[in-house]
């Protein structure tokens, strides 16, 4: 998983992207 | 929930339920209004974010990543019990943005353009060397292995005359040589036994959809051919709307054609827009 932090504002924490389901192409 | 009021948008977690209901209810949209092809099933969501919409409700913007399943777009099938197309099988992912409206407790689905391409040859053989690859629908082998399981199917049939609607898949097989083949067909008005012009056969207005799966063996001095169909029972109606809603709105006249014949089996389908 990959783990985005936004800074400089307010936004904050945002997991994303989510989980894969199946795989990836 | 972080709260970016400085940015106007919130970004919930892609992981949250309130995330995943709303890619939910944006596949099931794309589902229930794809006209070709094949269902997909949400694989990973990208991105949300979620804006504040006057003089109520929040709209989300979804970034989804798709794959598809090897249930045809008309079958009746639900998506649960649809199998996702593998690997091995040359599997197709979907890219899809959605805006979703959630207004007292309802989400509807305002705007989807999703657009599929299929995996790399070079990723599916890195899985799999010997896994034939699609090919291009326009490819004589597939055009003939369609025509010839059709014909086949037709000549077999007790019953309607079935025109072709749409090849969907095709695949060259080296061993045993053999075309391999997914089409969909629909009822004519013409007894199958009686026909001797099919252009003078009419799709009922009552559409009757089927499903064909096909092999082609080539043969020294002709071919065997092996087809299996299955015809939906109930007529799906595509583009037929389960979301509610004032706001709901799908011109269905703005819906792509099936990619005719590209130079990859890729296609890009609008399902609708309006805000």
């Amino acid at each position: 998983h990959e783990v985005r932090v936004t800074v400089g504002g307010s936004a904050g924490f945002s997991p994303c992207p989510g989980r894969i389901r199946h795989f990836k192409v | 929930v972080p709260l970016a009021t400085d940015l106007g948008y919130r970004q919930p977690n892609c992981d949250d339920p309130e995330t995943e209901q709303v890619a939910q209810v944006a596949i099931d949209y794309l589902n229930s209004n794809v006209l070709w092809g094949y269902k997909h099933t949400l694989n990973q969501i990208d991105k949300v974010k979620v804006w504040p919409r006057r003089p109520m409700g929040e709209v989300y913007e979804l970034e989804i990543d798709t794959l598809e399943t090897t249930c045809y777009a008309l079958d009746p099938t639900p998506l649960a019990n649809c199998s996702v197309r593998q690997l091995a099988e040359h599997a197709v992912e979907g890219d899809c943005d959605f805006h979703v409206l959630k207004m007292n407790g309802q989400l509807t689905v305002l705007f989807a353009k999703c657009h599929s391409s299929p995996d790399s040859a070079e990723d599916v053989l890195k899985v799999c060397p010997n896994c034939p690859l699609l090919a291009l629908l326009n490819d004589t082998h597939v055009v003939h292995a369609v025509d010839v399981a059709l014909k086949t199917f037709n000549a077999q049939s007790n019953g309607s005359y079935y025109k072709l609607v749409e090849t969907s898949r095709g695949q060259r097989v080296l061993l045993p040589p053999s075309t391999y083949v997914e089409f969909a067909v629909a009822a004519t008005d013409c007894a199958a036994k009686d026909v001797t012009d099919p252009a003078n056969c009419n799709l009922l207005s009552e559409k009757q959809y089927g499903f064909c799966k096909a092999t082609v063996f080539e043969k020294v001095g002709g071919e065997d051919v092996e087809v299996a169909c299955t015809l939906f029972q109930a007529q799906p109606q595509p583009g037929a709307m389960k979301e509610a809603g004032p706001t709901t709105a799908v011109d269905l006249a703005e819906t792509p054609r099936p990619p005719v014949l590209g130079a990859q089996m890729v296609g890009a389908w609008l399902v609708g827009a309006k805000m």
